[in-house]
């Protein structure tokens, strides 16, 4: 499969690192230079670069679109035009090649998920959060996340999340919300479907949608991402930031919300991602050209 | 005597919990709701509020200007303007004032230090920070401050410090530094000069030399703020972050700058940085406005 995920935010928000750390946390023996030795694609405000992750039972195409110096001018004015714009010149490649009749389709890049990066300040959305997830949200699955969430104790943190939701609602700000029923649902972590799980449907139907709304009551997720090991006290290696006054580990669901990202875009919603793209926003997109 | 220190920088980068906390650690019955309580002016951009602290043989009135709003919209061009006016607007009322031979001065808040706060970025200053620290350093005694310091570890602050320094150093803006010949080097920390210390002026002066470049060393100072207090582990209640992996401790120099700027401001250098605002940077603008 090929997931194609755009990362967005000013820089300095650890969106390099969060990306490297979902390679090396999802492969055995991570290359972390594999992602850069492979730029598919570079302009000035759009850079793709590709990672394979490779496993026995898994194998996954990841192109990542990252979008350097967003938001870092004086005057931000329209700072998501170019991000905009790769959007909907995906679809549109798309379209043109699936209109030749013998060539068919060589290059999709349609933008499964775009991992928006907020400032973790504490108080709310800035004005170029706002302008630009409303352009983002209509395109492409929305998924905002908190970034350096390490910055925030654990009531900064719940009181930062409400807000964030308080705002995303008032705005009509739609995000990707995992789907109670769909295809996924038959899924669950690792097995697809009716292979070799003994759990009864409803039960497994139950979890699932347990497992839905306890993503959902945590989003925005709050990252911590970390290139880096240490020992956690218990003699494991383990991805983490090491400060004079403790161990944020990354893999740790008290410290943040890393684990419950990776396995919606990785696994559980994966296929969602991908469908919702080609059917929904396609689809959107299609309409809106032939009408117009 | 009086302190009129400038506070600036982006929304959320904890510039009010640095005010708050410098007042409740420099007093031990610090009211920090006496700083709200006295607003003397108040526009769009520009937020005056005064606090008195004083103690047995300590009485200093601060003027907190704060600059709401400052680098927050999509379009910050020209940011800087409403804090540079300001500045010059402080000098300019003193001469006025000054002018009037039997009226004298009733109102000087003209600019001591300002306090420039510097996202944690771990890469380096962005375009608005550079611009707006050239026009603020030409004008007032420009100290720039990492914001959150406890974002980094050890080894990113480092990099980032020597970075800034770096960039500060290229763009020549020059920062308030430590005098290494002033009258604040008879004071040491709490004595003023010759009174009741014994210690030989050649040993007080080196001591003090020294003093003075341990803290330019730590320039820009890693601030770290907090209004809440715990228990450090061996009883005492200090000032401090709590997180689920451990306690940032504010006073403690191990974790942060704060120990060295509130004594730079409040104790070591308050002298220097009120004879400069009066002797250079008000007579620099005496004189332009005289000849211009
Ligand atoms: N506090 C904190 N710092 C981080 C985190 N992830 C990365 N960093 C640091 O932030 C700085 C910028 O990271 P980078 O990945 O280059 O950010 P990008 O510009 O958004 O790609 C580096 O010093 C990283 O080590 C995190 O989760 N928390
Ligand atoms: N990580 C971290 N957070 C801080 C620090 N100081 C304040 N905060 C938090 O940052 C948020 C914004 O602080 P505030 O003082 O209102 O920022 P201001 O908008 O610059 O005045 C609040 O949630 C504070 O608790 C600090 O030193 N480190």
């Amino acid at each position: 499969g090929v997931l194609n995920l755009m990362v967005c935010g000013e820089s300095g928000l650890g969106k390099t690192t969060f990306i490297n750390t979902l390679f090396q946390t999802t492969l055995k023996h991570a290359d972390p230079q594999r992602r850069r030795e492979l730029p598919i694609r570079r302009t000035v405000e759009i850079d793709v670069t590709r990672a394979v992750l490779e496993e026995k039972s898994f194998n996954l195409r990841v192109n990542v679109i990252d979008t350097p110096g967003f938001g870092d001018n004086i005057n931000n004015r329209k700072a998501w035009q170019p991000l905009v714009d790769f959007i909907d010149d995906q679809h549109d490649s798309f379209m043109r090649q699936d209109q030749q009749p013998y060539r068919g389709v060589k290059f999709d890049l349609r933008v499964h998920a775009v991992l928006y990066f907020i400032k973790p300040t504490g108080h709310g959305l800035k004005p170029l959060d706002i302008e630009t997830m409303k352009r983002l949200a209509t395109r492409a699955n929305l998924i905002p996340v908190i970034a350096k969430s390490d910055t925030l104790t654990a009531q900064e943190l719940a009181t930062f999340k409400s807000r964030i939701r308080q705002v995303i609602e008032a705005q009509e700000i739609r995000i990707f919300t995992p789907p109670l029923d769909s295809s996924s649902l038959g899924g669950g972590d690792d097995e697809p479907a009716g292979h070799g799980d003994s759990t009864p449907v409803a039960t497994q139907d139950t979890a699932a949608i347990e497992h839905a709304r306890q993503l959902i009551e945590s989003m925005p997720f709050a990252i911590v991402g970390s290139e880096k090991k240490f020992d956690d006290g218990k003699g494991t290696m383990v991805a983490a930031r090491k400060y004079p006054w403790g161990l944020v580990e990354v893999e740790n669901d008290e410290h943040c919300d890393f684990r419950k990202l990776r396995s919606l875009l990785l696994r559980t919603y994966l296929l969602d991602l991908i469908l919702t793209t080609e059917e929904i926003h396609y689809e959107a997109y299609r309409r809106l050209r032939l009408e117009g």
